[in-house]
Formats: C-alpha cells, structure tokens, sequence
C-alpha cells in the first residue's frame, strides 16, 4: 500500500459517500444519473467476485464491502424509495448504457490477463468502469445547473483514478514484475474522460461562479 | 503451474 492508492481509495470513498449523504439527507438525486450509478454497481459486483475466496486484507475487504453496498443502496434508492425516486430525471437520464457494457464484454473476452471467468470478468470491470461516467456526463450537460454536491461528486470520483495512476507508477518503479497493462490504460482512459469536467470545475471554482458546462 | 493473479487493488 503507497500514499497514492491509499489517497485514492479515500477520495474513491468519499465520493461514494458524498452521494449518499445528498441522497440520505436532502432526499433528492437530481442530477446523478442512475445509468451510471447501476453501471457501477456492476462495476463492483464483476470486480469483487473473490471477496470471500482470496483474502488479501482486513482493509481490502472492508472496503469492498463498503463500495458493494453503497452502489447497490444507491440504486435501491433512485429506484424504490418514494421520495428519492420523484426527483430523478428519468427524461434526460437517457443514455443506453447497453450500448457499454456489451463492447467492454467483448473486449474483456479478447483482452484479458488470463481466459478464465474470474480474469475475464476483472478486465470487464475495468473497462467498464473507464466508461461508466458517460451517462453521468451526458446528464451534466444536459441539466444547466450543477449543484455543488453532484460537482463535488463527480470531481472526487475523477479525482480518484488520477490518484490511482500515481499509484500505478509508483508500484511500477518499486515492484519487479509489476506489470498490468489493462488496468493502466483503462485507468488512464477514465482519467482522461474527466479532463473536460475538470477544465470547467477549476474554472468554476478560481473564477467563484457556479459550475456549469458547455452545450 | 501458473500462479492465479491476485489482484489487490481495489
């Protein structure tokens, strides 16, 4: 464990708990798109399939746990709870999210670490996730006004990965062998796919006027 | 035999 990934499971964390501290306290999910909120929620489910067959730590599995239930709680609260659920967007949350997750299976079927279920699956929960976001993005374009939560939450959330890939470096330096080229160039797609966000936020913030993006 | 990745990051 380094600074950087530990740096980034926190900011990873602390998204996922600025979501839930919008939608717990204010009751409301405008502007979260529940698209990517379920993508992630796959995310997690395909990425963690060994959390009771390889321990690696009592940490590792904590906060498996911790992003397995506030993924699924998330989706559970756009979709069920009666209050939640009347402030989600559904005209303008309209992206098809089938359209990625069948082109992350199919790569994930060709490029893998290793043709097994639990390999394929991994590499499919790291394309998927680089892509996750789309929905999300597309909807912060689509409503003007970002309020300050939904900003901060895609921030940390793109925050995350950029820790992440400081930790990639570092652990290539440090560890022989360390060698993950899917993880690396998915990571560093995810990344990427933030820069614009992150163009607007800082400007947003240096300028002091509220976020908000281009058509 | 080839030893199974495991991969812990999260």
């Amino acid at each position: 464990m380094n600074i950087f990934r530990l740096a980034g499971d926190m900011t990873h964390l602390m998204s996922v708990l600025v979501l839930l501290l919008k939608i717990h306290t204010i009751k409301s999910c405008a502007g979260i798109s529940l698209k990517t909120q379920e993508l992630y929620a796959l995310v997690f489910a395909t990425r963690y399939l060994d959390i009771f067959t390889d321990f690696i730590s009592v940490y590792n599995t904590i906060m498996k746990l911790i992003f397995l239930g506030s993924s699924f709680s998330i989706v559970w609260y756009m979709r069920r709870h009666k209050l939640v659920r009347r402030s989600y967007d559904k005209e303008q949350d309209t992206f098809r999210h089938f359209f990625l997750v069948l082109p992350c299976l199919l790569l994930a079927l060709v490029m893998n670490e290793k043709f097994t279920f639990k390999e394929v699956m991994w590499a499919f929960s790291l394309y998927l996730e680089a892509v996750a976001i789309l929905p999300q993005l597309v909807l912060l374009q689509r409503t003007k006004n970002i309020d300050n939560l939904t900003g901060q939450y895609v921030f940390l959330l793109g925050a995350y990965r950029a820790f992440y890939i400081f930790n990639w470096i570092y652990r290539y330096f440090t560890e022989p062998h360390y060698v993950h080229w899917i993880t690396w160039i998915s990571g560093l797609v995810q990344t990427l796919l933030y820069a614009d966000f992150f163009y607007y936020y800082f400007n947003s913030w240096k300028n002091n006027v509220k976020l908000h993006l281009p058509a | 035999e080839e030893k199974e990745t495991t991969h812990d990051e999260l």
